[in-house]
């Protein structure tokens, strides 16, 4: 009658293995395998494919978004704070959800508040053309809260849907710089009349633990309400996502695929557990 | 930190200074846990802990009355073993320019590093150039020019619509060679390290002006990804040395072990801020405590 389960310490092991070397990092590792240990000994499971289905399955439900909370709401006009680590991406994943945007028939308008880092007002410059939208900017150097401002106005004055404003990358230790941040955020509050407010966080998928951190004080900062998830066409499989889920219940709304503005999805969570857990 | 942790494994235990094998065990897991959580890669971290048991072993640490401090000893010696080594040279070429290719993966930071590393060395009295080998990302050549400009650091470009980046770079040696520049600072672009086509461009540069110095350049908060990537860099094109970038935040740089350990290639210089004076010659002790905690 006793079959001797395949459901063995090496079993254990290697989906540990599995979880850690794709960024799930260990707290989050451990709970989810404890989790699972017990729905092996409530549900007899004795096959070690039918454990890791589950597993699939409590990683997509982990990441499910079970707000009603629309990520870029669909009949109202949407101002978009886009704020992240320097290099995550920002700036590209704007193009991509500018490209999505104008394909649903959207005005769409960006705002070029990265006034300080080289190139970076000619970088969303060239996006703009590219796209086909207006970009507000101002000159190197001047205050990203003044740029947002006009942009807010301009936004108004011309009916835009959708207004995408491009932050600097930053460094969520930099205090001062997140202070910065919280003024822009502040100025985009104030002066955002007409415009449902959404702050997105972009994240490099290629990030480890320090992801979760990165949530954290991003979020306190200026209250965060998705992830924009990059770069996941490469072979780093963006794990945090879980932890910024689990322990934060940040949202993923997308992830990037790629350097051009078609390279993005709206983010699935079934589809994202098998990749992680093949 | 891995020495709280490993104070509270040993309190436990009482005065005897008599340790079994299990609580040895369960000090070394708290070790494995600790790089772990700090981005150190699966194996690399696997190996590190197996190194530091037979020390522990060899060295009785279940004999001493401090083993705590014994075993965090022992790691911070491993831990120096890999990241130490021989001080940071910049190669040079036998007839200049000395070349410098800079790559790694989207976004780390290698354009920047550009600028920082031109100004290192103009500050030790050499000639430098910078070529912008980077036709693809929008505004890449701009960004460098800027750096450039601002920093009166003569800068190589061609207009990226009718160039390409071999082409460029072998423009920018010929010009170099000719303005007697002791250093060419070769800027490309971002790729994955599984985009053959790619990673065949940068194998062609490298053929048409044979570096001295290939740097990855390797962001400090990527994770259980460093060695899979950065190993590909490696064995595709040959990497003599890493610049860790954005050491300015917290990332804890596990990343930096795992690739030193991995493929031994050498830690050169880390950058510590977005500002052109904001990079530093590596130093092994930081990496270590960071990882420590
Ligand atoms: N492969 C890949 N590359 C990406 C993806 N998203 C962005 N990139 C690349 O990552 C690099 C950095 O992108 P940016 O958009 O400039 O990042 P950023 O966050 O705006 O950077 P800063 O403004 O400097 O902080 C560029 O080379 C992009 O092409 C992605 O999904 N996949
Ligand atoms: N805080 C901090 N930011 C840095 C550091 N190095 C680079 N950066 C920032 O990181 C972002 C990306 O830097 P880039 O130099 O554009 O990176 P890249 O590798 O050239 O990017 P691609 O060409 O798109 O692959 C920019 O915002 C830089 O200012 C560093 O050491 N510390
Ligand atoms: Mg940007
Ligand atoms: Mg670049």
């Amino acid at each position: 009658i006793f079959s001797r389960s395949n459901i063995d310490d090496d079993f254990w092991d290697e989906l540990e293995e599995a979880l850690v070397i794709s960024d799930v990092g260990v707290n989050t590792t451990m709970s989810l395998i404890d989790d699972l240990r017990d729905i092996v000994k409530d549900e007899s499971l004795k096959e070690p494919d039918q454990v890791r289905v589950r597993m699939r399955e409590l990683i997509a439900e982990m990441l499910s978004d079970s707000s009603d909370f629309d990520a870029i709401p669909e009949k109202e006009p949407v101002v978009l704070l886009v704020v992240g680590v320097n290099g995550a991406g920002k700036t590209t994943s704007i193009a991509k959800l500018v490209d999505v945007a104008k394909s649903e028939g959207r005005n769409v308008m960006l705002a070029a508040a990265d006034t300080f880092r080289a190139g970076a007002i000619e970088q969303i410059n060239i996006w703009g053309d590219r796209l086909g939208v207006p970009v507000i900017s101002q000159q190197a150097g001047s205050d990203p809260g003044a740029v947002a401002f006009d942009a807010l106005n301009a936004a108004r004055a011309r009916n835009v849907d959708l207004l995408i404003i491009d932050t600097a990358g930053r460094l969520h230790t930099t205090h001062n710089l997140m202070e910065e941040l919280r003024k822009v955020r502040g100025i985009v509050e104030k002066n955002g009349t007409g415009f449902t407010e959404r702050i997105l966080l972009v994240i490099d998928g290629t990030t480890g633990q320090n992801g979760l951190m990165q949530a954290k004080s991003f979020t306190e900062a200026v209250d965060c309400n998705g992830v924009f998830l990059t770069k996941l066409d490469g072979t780093a499989k963006g794990g945090v996502a879980l932890a910024i889920a689990g322990e934060l219940g940040l949202p993923i709304w997308f992830i990037g695929t790629g350097e051009k503005s078609a390279d993005m999805s709206a983010f699935d969570a079934e589809a994202f557990a098998s990749a992680l857990l093949p | 930190s891995l020495s709280d942790k490993l104070g509270g494994v040993f309190g436990k235990l009482t005065n005897s200074g008599k340790l079994s094998e299990k609580d040895i065990d369960a000090a070394l897991r708290e070790v494995r846990l600790a790089l772990l959580e700090a981005d150190v890669d699966f194996k690399v971290a696997r190996q590190f802990v197996k190194n530091v048991k037979e020390r522990a072993d060899g060295e009785k640490v279940y004999a001493s009355l401090t083993p705590g401090q014994s075993v965090i000893r022992i790691v911070r010696d491993e831990l120096a073993q890999i990241l130490g080594g021989e001080a940071v040279e910049i190669a040079r070429a036998d007839k200049p320019p000395s070349v410098i290719m800079l790559v790694g993966l989207q976004g780390a930071g290698k354009t920047t590093l550009a600028a920082k590393l031109a100004l290192w060395l103009r500050k030790q009295k050499h000639p430098v150039m910078m070529a912008a080998c980077d036709l693809q990302r929008p505004a890449a050549v701009d960004q460098l020019n800027q750096l450039g400009k601002q920093l009166d650091l003569s800068v190589y470009s061609e207009e990226p619509s009718s160039s390409t980046p071999v082409k460029v770079a072998k423009a920018a040696y010929k010009k170099a060679a000719d303005e007697g520049v002791h250093y060419l600072i070769l800027d490309t672009a971002g790729r994955l390290a599984i985009d053959n086509d790619l990673m065949g461009e940068l194998e062609e540069i490298r053929d048409a002006t044979s570096p001295v110095e290939t740097l990855l350049v390797l962001d400090a908060m990527t994770g259980q990804d460093a060695v899979r990537s950065g190993g590909e860099f490696n064995d595709r094109i040959g990497v003599s040395g890493m610049v860790l970038t954005k050491m300015d935040g917290d990332a804890r740089g596990g990343a930096a072990l795992s690739m030193r350990s991995a493929t031994g290639v050498p830690i050169k210089f880390i950058g510590v801020g977005e500002r052109p004076d904001q990079f530093e010659v590596y130093h092994p002790d930081r990496i270590a405590s960071r990882i420590l905690g």
